[in-house]
């Protein structure tokens, strides 16, 4: 029980620094027992460091950057106890196009192992999908589902190109 | 083990019979504002034994059954089928496909059924036991609930650490 | 004093409907008081109905259209009471790119009596504005500004054209 | 009235002086995650007397004073001043321009001029009470708040009536 948990924490310890490293292109992270004695009770907190950045409480990091960190802890879980697929609902709104295009390449490498159905406004997404489903109201208050083509759905999204401002 | 299949008649916006097959890998689902998506996942939640109305974002359980439109009137009662490809034996059960019903009539009546066959609630949530989805921690990920795992109580993180364990 | 609240209330509640009315296209809302025989403590709640769909629960409303009848709340109350200028943080993050485009245009409306300052990743909202800045951090962990021009910060924005689905 | 400039050095990221001039209109900020776009709004908040250090993303209030980055120092002081055009009078105060400045040290010294002079923050709240910008209560949207004017209790939202009142 206590080792089954430790065994565990300790693989999404692993899994998450790298992941956020891989994410940010940099920078670190850590996740902690709030109290190491009990491990059985111990709640878990962290830390995150974006690239270039000092180590700040978390509540100061920006809004993409709180998205990111979230989603680097969800995939450590994932890669550790990975469920037979996953649902994502608008996960990425916060990140801006460049690290939209890291989370969705990233999110291409669990294909294998678990199936993930992502809601999304962004086309960067939508481009690393292998097949896409529109959802409208042609009714009204009615929804129906229709099968969409990438270059329809891209008029749509919320896309960039990726040149820095 | 993946999702091969979503049916559901009268679930939320979903007034029509509709049909989505989904395929392995990445899944995206896209759409105006208001479309009916994120009912997607609520419908998801819902079969495996969602009891919370709060994160069905529904006052009482009845609002998941489709109430009507302007074009259309209310429907007495809501039905979701998930289908499963189970060949890797993932669910503990001796069938290479598993069906898995939720109807809710306006009476408040209500059923589980599996593989077409009545089952309690409590045969749902041990049949997914193993897999991780039953307690949907972090397997389902809502709309705008992305950071919580951030912003959530080290005690709350550490419930999310233990279902993985 | 009683006075005071109830002329600014019912000023507040006739923009309301309107703006939400020209926002969604459509449909209705309304405020009301909790308590009507107690104008000085009441509190205030509303409705509201996208277009085509029938009222329901606040909470059933989508993302997009909880923050839609968020803005026109604001909007109402801005109109009531315009302040020398406001701030608006990536306000439209939750929209898809038909409502914001609603949303840029009736921002363009308030330009003559309110300053505003949007922080925003939306290509359209960028295309209302009179003037961009860009904040970049090209020492590490340091901002600065730098002067945009509109085609390069389009570059990176979140940008659409807008078909449906 | 509008805000024709913003001032700050040793304000969060934002570790060397900057100075934005800004328009009447529509002026949008654009950039990364993580550039520093939030910290400009915490900082108009914060020289107009902010005092919950939560508002503005910290855990005690010298979280504001830029803390050093992998290239940079961490300094001793944050300072942010204002600069209004006042021609109409908006401000009840003798002068067609007027400057607000806020300063903070490390050792916990804190500052606020109005015009250059010294004066208390009360002056500064008292000030712009007639604008409506000293509770901020709806000219400042913070990120990821547009949605709080609807998920808020009717008492809470009385109060932003109120205000507007
Ligand atoms: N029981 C019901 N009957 C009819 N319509 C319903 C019912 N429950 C919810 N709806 C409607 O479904 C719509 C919400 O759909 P959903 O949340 O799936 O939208 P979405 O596609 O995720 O949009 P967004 O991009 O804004 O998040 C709302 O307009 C809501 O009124
Ligand atoms: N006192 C401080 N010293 C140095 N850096 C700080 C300080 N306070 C905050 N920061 C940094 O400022 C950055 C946050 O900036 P901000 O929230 O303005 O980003 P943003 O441009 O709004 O990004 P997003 O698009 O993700 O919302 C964080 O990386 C945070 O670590
Ligand atoms: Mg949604
Ligand atoms: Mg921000």
């Amino acid at each position: 029980m206590k080792r089954r948990f430790s065994t565990t924490y300790q693989a999404i310890r692993k899994h998450f620094k790298v992941i956020f490293q891989e994410l940010f292109g940099g920078g670190d992270a850590d996740v902690y027992l709030t109290n190491e004695d009990e491990l059985l009770t111990s709640g878990v907190d962290l830390i995150a460091r974006p690239p270039g950045k000092k180590r700040q409480h978390l509540s100061l990091l920006s809004g993409g950057e709180k998205s990111l960190t979230a989603i680097a802890l969800l995939f450590a879980v994932m890669k550790v106890r990975p469920t037979p697929f996953c649902v994502l609902d608008e996960a990425e709104a916060a990140l801006d196009e460049a690290n939209v295009k890291r989370f969705a390449s990233y999110l291409r490498t669990f294909r294998e192992r678990m199936q993930c159905i992502v809601i999304t406004h962004r086309k960067t997404t939508m481009e690393e999908a292998d097949v896409l489903y529109g959802v409208t109201m042609e009714e009204e208050g009615v929804s129906k589902i229709v099968s969409v083509k990438l270059e329809d759905a891209k008029e749509v999204a919320q896309e960039a190109t990726a040149t820095g401002v | 083990m993946f999702l091969k299949q979503i049916e559901m008649k009268g679930f939320k916006s979903f007034a029509d019979s509709i049909c989505i097959e989904l395929e392995q890998g990445i899944n995206a689902v896209v759409g105006p504002n208001g479309s009916g998506k994120s009912n997607i996942a609520d419908a998801i939640r819902w079969v495996l034994g969602e009891q919370s109305v709060r994160t069905l974002r529904g006052s009482k359980m009845e609002d998941v059954i489709f109430s009507g439109s302007n074009s259309r009137r209310a429907v007495n009662r809501a039905e979701v089928t998930l289908l499963f490809h189970n060949e890797d034996g993932k669910l503990p059960i001796e069938y290479s496909e598993v069906s898995v019903t939720r109807r809710l009539y306006r009476s408040g009546e209500s059923e589980y059924l599996l593989n077409k066959k009545p089952c309690r609630r409590k045969d749902i949530i041990e049949l997914f036991l193993d897999t991780g989805l039953s307690k949907q921690a972090f397997s389902i990920i809502g709309q705008g609930q992305v950071e919580e795992v951030l912003t959530s109580k080290p005690e709350e993180r550490r419930m999310m650490f233990d279902e993985a364990s």
